[in-house]
């Protein structure tokens, strides 16, 4: 399903260079339900945003399904995002002043789904995070957990065939991110849905079949998760 | 050091009222080392708004040094907040397009301190949270868990006599985050400063000597740590 080759990332910061990805080469097949681990700085966030085709390498390739994304254009990148892809962004990137329901409701605008559907699809997708009662309270008006939630909520409420998620449960309690993680697992094992998760969490890594450890922009270690 | 009594916070959204803190009465010491625990929307945040004098209460009362916080104008807050108080925000609350060294330098602009010396704290701060080398990136380029400690080098660096730190590791891979706690229990034990810190991870609440466990804003737990 996902294929990186020789994956690189150089940011130019004056005349500094700073290789954020350095020849990542791996795959993840479909229905896996992966973690990413490492240091902060070690390139999970970098390489994700890859993955999710919100940004491109500086060299390498990225084969979604056999395609080389490299080669897609800006509005087929937009249909791949918004039909095939839900991402939870590390620090969540939701509007404001805008409510949970608009704020989960907002991937499916470009569907084309009647107003009423995607109402329907996003309360359960709230629910499903235990936003139930939340739905109009504005972003800023929510816990940093529920923020977390709503982001969560906005990933899924597209049916996506990958689920990207940047540190998911980085500011739930214990309670609420085994619950989050119980949600991923089952949409992954019903829904045969790959989840790729950054977390360094080893508790949360735990529901995971294989760890891939990152440092210094290079995969250090890619194994089965022993302890299921 | 501080006292609150019947603290009560209450946000109204349209006609519902959402009771965020119900009457929280506790006391922390000086020098105390003390972590906030409970479930996403339990009130950590907004306790931890009013201690750091960024809020007021709907009722009650928080006595900070035996002064009743109520009876004070919105500049004498503000110096309170600015010499006395270090804040961690949740959402860290960085200027995105400035560096991590004037993001640190901010609050010490306050202080009439000259530019040199304001530039060598502000280096010095960095380097403690392990972030020499990138003082002149901007937020927006650095990863989250670098962005996280930009918002704990600032939360240090004017010498302040409390830390109120929330979620201060949530986006920390294991090593920085116990590397974190560290300075934070040096800086508890070495000068005297009353650290409170929110966390949901008990192997981060495992460096404190004490823990406060929220629910639906009440206190339901407080007591000493064991493990110490
Ligand atoms: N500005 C606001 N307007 C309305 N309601 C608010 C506001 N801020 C917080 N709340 C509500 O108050 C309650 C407590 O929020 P708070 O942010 O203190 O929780 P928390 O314990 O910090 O949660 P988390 O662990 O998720 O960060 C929540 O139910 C939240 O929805
Ligand atoms: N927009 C950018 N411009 C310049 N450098 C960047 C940019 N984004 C990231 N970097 C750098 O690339 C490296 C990897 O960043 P990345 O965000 O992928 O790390 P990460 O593993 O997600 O870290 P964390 O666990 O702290 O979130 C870091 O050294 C960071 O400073
Ligand atoms: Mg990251
Ligand atoms: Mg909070």
């Amino acid at each position: 399903l996902i294929d990186t080759r020789n994956l690189t990332k150089i940011y130019r910061l004056g005349d500094i260079a700073v290789k954020a990805l350095d020849n990542v080469t791996l795959s993840i097949g479909a229905a896996e339900f992966t973690a990413i681990m490492g240091h902060s700085g070690s390139g999970k966030s970098t390489f994700m945003n890859i993955l999710g085709c919100l940004d491109r390498p500086t060299s390498g390739q990225y084969l979604l399904e056999g395609e080389d994304v490299g080669n897609l254009s800006t509005k087929q990148l937009a249909t791949i995002r918004n039909r095939r892809i839900g991402f939870v962004f590390q620090g969540y990137n939701l509007l404001r002043r805008t409510s949970a329901l608009e704020n989960v409701e907002l991937p499916l605008t470009y569907s084309h789904i009647p107003a009423k559907e995607r109402r329907k699809k996003s309360l359960e997708a709230l629910k499903i995070v235990g936003l139930s009662g939340h739905e109009h309270h504005h972003s800023n008006q929510l816990s940093g957990g529920q923020q977390q939630r709503v982001a969560i909520a906005r990933a899924l409420v597209n049916n996506p065939s990958i689920i990207l998620a940047d540190e998911p449960t980085g500011n739930l309690d214990t309670r609420t991110s085994f619950e989050i993680m119980g949600v991923f697992r089952q949409l992954n094992s019903d829904n045969g849905i790959t989840v790729i998760i950054v977390t360094h969490e080893s508790d949360i890594a735990a529901f995971t079949r294989r760890h891939i450890v990152f440092r210094d922009g290079q995969v250090i270690e890619d194994r089965p998760n022993e302890s299921v």
